[in-house]
């Protein structure tokens, strides 16, 4: 596996908060799970009715599952496995043609 | 050889690199391969400057690509624009009047230490790799380290930050090479274009405030004629305008650097896509997105030789 499967069961989740209070609510949880800010780059751009996007870590992900119901803020996952993803993007095919 | 360089995969920066020597070697009536310094791991932070030779002081512009070390299209757009630009010298018309009247100075690889870590460690990293001897955490924002109202809103002044600011403003050798290469060509360099993803959009000044740019009008009129000739390739669209209203509030970036150090067209693209690979997008959209791209860098730089 590339970056010896680092990223297996690594979701990216996009998150749509509809309003203020739910923007003060996510900035506290991703505040409270260590999650890679795709889009925007930091909690603190985040705004309402703007996509976040994030990297979050397998371990977490059933996690920040329950806390964004628990909020009612809208969400899904785009990548629901990372290091899938990763080994399709650089497909065998063409890593082979590389090396 | 040049014939054989595969433009529709990621290469690592060996390769990018090796590419870079070729292009020097085989074209050396369009292409001067130099460095202008050094990054912070010691990697020479190399430049292809294109264009017919001739005339001094020809105007010029400068694209950068790789400035996040997980934005892998960038570095791809950068080979693409180099491959497409030489190969249709003399045969496309458009790109033969760039190339005799303009000369191009194309950075396929800003951050050299950030895209090798993230070929070999840790894929989505996304800052330089300069240490800090307080903290563990490694690494400045590249595009929040620049002398322009540094370290403010939308900038950290955390080094465990994705995007701190770095110690000081061009902290980063990086950014210090640029800059200095920059202020040194101010008088020629007509615009600045630097590429990142993902979003799908073309920003211009200003990043770091709410304000209209004095010459709004002829930078607006550039980036509408870039995103439509964008749009005539896939029908992909794009959003346009001022960084700070069509994303959001940012210090420290380049297109603000440039454009208050005299460039007057400063913009900064956001590639494909808006969120479904993300930074992962597949080699197969390799060759849309720079097809597409390339023709929204084509309208901007011709726009340079009209009058606005």
């Amino acid at each position: 596996y590339q970056y010896n499967n680092r990223y297996a069961g690594d979701q990216i989740f996009r998150i749509t908060p509809t309003s203020d209070a739910e923007v003060r609510a996510l900035q506290k949880i991703l505040g409270q799970i260590k999650v890679d800010f795709w889009q925007p780059n930091s909690a603190s751009l985040m705004h309402q009715n703007a996509t976040v996007d994030v990297h979050v870590k397998r371990n977490d992900t059933q996690d920040l599952h329950a806390r964004l119901k628990l909020e009612g803020i809208k969400y899904r996952v785009f990548i629901s496995n990372l290091q899938n993803e990763i080994e399709k993007q650089s497909g065998y095919r063409s890593s082979r043609k590389r090396r | 050889s040049e014939s054989q360089y595969d433009y529709e995969v990621y290469h690592p920066l060996e390769e990018i690199q090796n590419w870079m020597f070729e292009m020097n070697r085989s074209r050396p009536e369009l292409v001067t391969l130099f460095s202008v310094g050094k990054s912070y791991e010691g990697r020479p932070l190399y430049v292809l400057q294109l264009g017919k030779r001739g005339r001094p002081q020809k105007k010029s512009v400068w694209i950068d690509c790789g400035v996040h070390a997980r934005e892998w299209i960038g570095p791809a757009f950068c080979q693409w624009f180099v491959k497409e630009a030489l190969s249709s010298y003399k045969y496309d018309s458009v790109m033969t009047r760039l190339l005799n009247h303009l000369d191009f100075f194309i950075m396929p690889v800003f951050n050299v230490d950030g895209y090798r870590f993230s070929w070999n460690t840790d894929r989505f990293w996304r800052k330089t790799r300069s240490k800090n001897h307080k903290f563990h955490c490694r690494g400045v924002d590249a595009n929040r380290n620049w002398k322009v109202k540094w370290c403010d809103e939308g900038a950290s002044s955390h080094p465990c930050d994705d995007t701190y600011c770095g110690p000081f403003p061009e902290s980063e050798p990086e950014v210090k090479a640029v800059a200095k290469f920059l202020r040194k060509h101010k008088k020629r360099m007509k615009a600045y274009i630097s590429i990142h993803a993902y979003a799908q959009m073309l920003l211009y000044p200003y990043s770091y405030k709410y304000a209209a740019i004095p010459n709004f009008n002829c930078v607006e009129s550039a980036a509408q004629n870039a995103v439509t000739a964008l749009h005539s390739a896939y029908g992909v669209r794009y959003r346009y305008g001022p960084a700070s209203t069509t994303l959001y509030v940012s210090s420290g970036s380049s297109i603000d650097w440039a454009y208050r150090n005299g460039i007057p067209y400063a913009f900064a693209f956001e590639l494909r896509d808006t969120g479904h690979f993300g930074f992962l997008l597949p080699e197969s959209l390799i060759k849309p997105t720079c097809t597409e791209t390339l023709r929204a860098v084509k309208a901007i730089a011709s726009g340079l030789l009209k009058k606005c």
